[in-house]
């Protein structure tokens, strides 16, 4: 089973 | 105040049909250097949307302060459609406005409607995004994409992608079985549209939600090819080329628990 990363864990929020 | 003027509607029509089934609330930020450009990022965190339309965009382009529209792109695209493909289309804002007036004439100017639509205030989340280095670089029409993206998705809900020298082969493995397509690397000297480039500093082997290509390739209606730049393990880049800017999608990969 897959699992779908986030844009979070690799950019930052400026 | 902002008023930009574009050659015809339809590419701001394109645009927000391209880009309302993934995010709803768009801040569209507007300066005199930069144009128009917008990021919003998707209720899942998944997937990025970053809009960009230098002023060489509009046949017009004029904005004497920095301005943000925070816009409902349905309430938007309900508007869009009243305007016809062909018809200019002109967006004028005050400068602390609380409306964005959308403004099609006709080319032959014996019609001209009006729509005020209000704005919102739209508190959202914005990622910095550095220029990243890629193992590979795709770029292929984007009507082939769309095809491979939508067809896949009928076999499962997620597509593995992998990439070599010379080939990309996109799989799906699902309840009903499992399919794949290659696309070879290939030159068309007729039609530099159609050719298949494929740069690569390492081999790829990456997956992702088939659902969230098949919002990314709505785009293939803006642009003839697409640019997909893709790395082992971290967030893919889809790119459309548009007249003077660009609408890029970042999209997260799935990885095995």
């Amino acid at each position: 089973k897959m699992k779908q990363a986030t844009l979070l864990s690799f950019f930052t929020r400026s | 105040m902002l008023e930009g003027k574009f050659e015809s509607a339809s590419l701001m029509k394109r645009l927000v049909e391209a880009i309302k089934d993934s995010v709803k609330l768009c801040n569209f930020n507007c300066s005199q250097t930069k144009g128009i450009t917008l990021q919003a990022i998707d209720d899942s965190r998944v997937l990025l949307i970053s809009l960009k339309l230098d002023p060489g965009c509009f046949e017009g382009f004029r904005c004497d302060k920095n301005l943000v529209l925070g816009l409902d792109l349905e309430s938007l695209s309900k508007v869009l459609k009243q305007g016809n493909n062909e018809d200019y289309l002109t967006l004028i804002a005050e400068d602390a406005p609380d409306n964005l007036l959308v403004v099609f004439e006709d080319p032959k100017k014996d019609r001209i409607s009006e729509f005020s639509l209000k704005l919102m205030d739209i508190d959202s989340d914005v990622l910095s995004i550095e220029d990243m280095d890629h193992d590979c670089s795709i770029t292929l029409p984007s009507s082939d994409f769309a095809k491979v993206a939508r067809d896949m998705r009928t076999l499962s809900e997620s597509l593995q992608i992998l990439v070599t020298k010379d080939s990309v082969k996109f799989m799906a493995s699902g309840p009903i079985g499992t399919g794949s397509v290659i696309i070879k690397a290939h030159t068309d000297l007729k039609d530099g549209k159609e050719s298949i480039k494929i740069d690569l500093n390492k081999s790829v082997n990456v997956t992702f939600g088939a659902k969230y290509l098949n919002d990314i390739v709505k785009a293939s209606t803006l642009a003839e090819t697409v640019t997909i730049k893709l790395t082992n393990k971290i967030p893919a880049l889809f790119e459309f080329k548009l007249q003077g800017g660009y609408l890029r999608y970042y999209l997260a990969p799935k990885f095995d628990e």
